[in-house]
């Protein structure tokens, strides 16, 4: 079947310019998909429209991204060269599953611990892992009567050998960084870039648990009322993968042609965990460039 | 025929709509030179914004006009280029003059839909022409 749509190709080739739609003309002429012959963004063009139904993304998901496009990028579209960071590809990830397990002792409304897996299938083994970190959306329709102070404790279970279906032997990692979060807080990332640096590009799924306790800035007044305890102050995480696209299609700026020749920065060491309100993290980029400047 | 002369000494040298520059333009360079044209599209139009949900618009812009002759330094051309003129000119018409093409491109960053659901910000290269060439 391939020969034959190769042929087809070949001999719809003569009328190719005038009726064909656009991906067909990116279409590699003996038909064959060497998923390496056409760039990413066109390899999908070529499936045409009628391709792969599409899953929808998580709308909080979207919005954060689109606040990280208008950061990086212009209206047309065009990468800003004043940023200060080495990726050219970022990736969000929401969990195909997502398991609460027993409430543990935390304030009540924050999440209760969970079970999530992502599927990293995406992700190709051109781009090289920056930073990695879960993305919290803090929930404001619980109103907040003081600021929360929280550790987290973080477990990733290896993945299964093949064959077995369970996750294998767990190893744990604990961030024990504080945090606190009040109102104007909007996102909360927690760094996992040193945990998932061995797991990305060798699995394609990740299977973690996530345990938040925390505690509250002053002594809670008897009369003070909590935010009902069903309601979780933070919505369950997505995961973002910042990464080097080392591939010759992608865009390399001149910082990361430069890093090149020297060793690779480790990933930010900032604490793992940071709370930002909304728009903080483009100045923040823009503080460190200056700084690094 | 004296006023005859005046009244032609009366007429404007220049098109009252053509300023001195575009004038003197007309001598100087082809009309249709080749240069870097707009071409402003929307992902909408391709039916492409079921998964590509930024930049809201995309100009990848082209090449087109004429390569003159003496495609000289002022297109970076290279020497073949004249070289290739003067076949097509002299020896053999069907080998074809020097095209007008892209010579630079810029990089366009993409936000798009995966099928799996995930989101991917990507920044890919050569996707947006910014200098022509003859070649």
């Amino acid at each position: 079947s391939q020969a034959s749509r190769g042929e087809a190709q070949i001999a719809a080739g003569a009328e190719l310019e005038s009726e064909a739609e656009p991906w067909s003309l990116l279409q590699p002429v003996d038909g064959r998909d060497r998923s390496g012959f056409l760039p990413p963004l066109f390899k999908v063009l070529s499936d045409g429209p009628g391709g792969a139904p599409r899953l929808q993304p998580d709308s909080r998901a979207l919005h954060y991204m689109k606040k990280l496009y208008k950061a990086y990028a212009t209206k047309d579209g065009i990468p800003k060269s004043n940023r200060s960071h080495l990726y050219n590809t970022v990736r969000l990830f929401t969990p195909c599953a997502q398991h609460k397990q027993a409430p543990g002792d935390q304030v009540a409304g924050i999440l209760p611990p969970v079970d999530l897996l992502f599927d990293l299938d995406r992700v190709t083994a051109v781009e090289r892992l920056l930073k990695s970190v879960l993305l919290y959306t803090v929930n404001h329709s619980v109103s907040l009567p003081s600021a929360v102070k929280c550790a987290c404790n973080l477990v990733i279970k290896e993945p299964a050998p093949s064959g077995q279906s369970l996750p294998g032997a767990p190893h744990s990692f604990t961030l024990n960084s504080q945090f606190e979060f009040g109102k104007k807080h909007r996102w909360i990332e927690v760094d996992v870039t040193t945990l998932l640096q061995p797991l990305v590009g060798s699995n394609k799924k990740i299977h973690m648990s996530v345990n938040f306790t925390c505690t509250r800035e002053q002594p809670r007044r008897p009369s003070a009322r909590d935010g009902p305890s069903d309601v979780t102050l933070l919505v369950s995480p997505s995961l973002i993968l910042y990464l080097n696209d080392t591939s010759a299609r992608a865009h390399h700026s001149r910082l990361s042609l430069h890093d090149a020749r020297r060793p690779s920065p480790g990933p930010d060491q900032r604490s793992n965990v940071s709370a930002y309100p909304v728009g903080e993290e483009a100045a923040e980029d823009g503080r460190s460039s200056r700084h690094r400047r | 025929g004296q006023d005859t002369v005046v009244s032609e000494l009366k007429k404007p040298l220049v098109p009252a709509s053509l300023n001195l520059s575009d004038y003197f333009k007309q001598f100087l360079f082809p009309q249709n030179e080749c240069e870097l044209h707009d071409f402003r599209l929307s992902f909408s139009q391709l039916k492409w914004d079921n998964w590509i949900v930024a930049p809201g618009r995309y100009n990848p812009r082209y090449c087109k006009g004429d390569c003159p002759r003496a495609a000289g330094h002022r297109y970076g051309s290279v020497a073949h280029t004249m070289v290739q003129n003067i076949i097509h000119e002299t020896l053999d018409p069907s080998v074809p003059r020097s095209s007008c093409v892209p010579a630079r491109y810029s990089p366009l960053s993409v936000l798009t839909v995966e099928p799996d659901g995930s989101i991917a910000y990507k920044e890919y290269e050569d996707m947006i022409a910014t200098k022509c060439t003859c070649r």
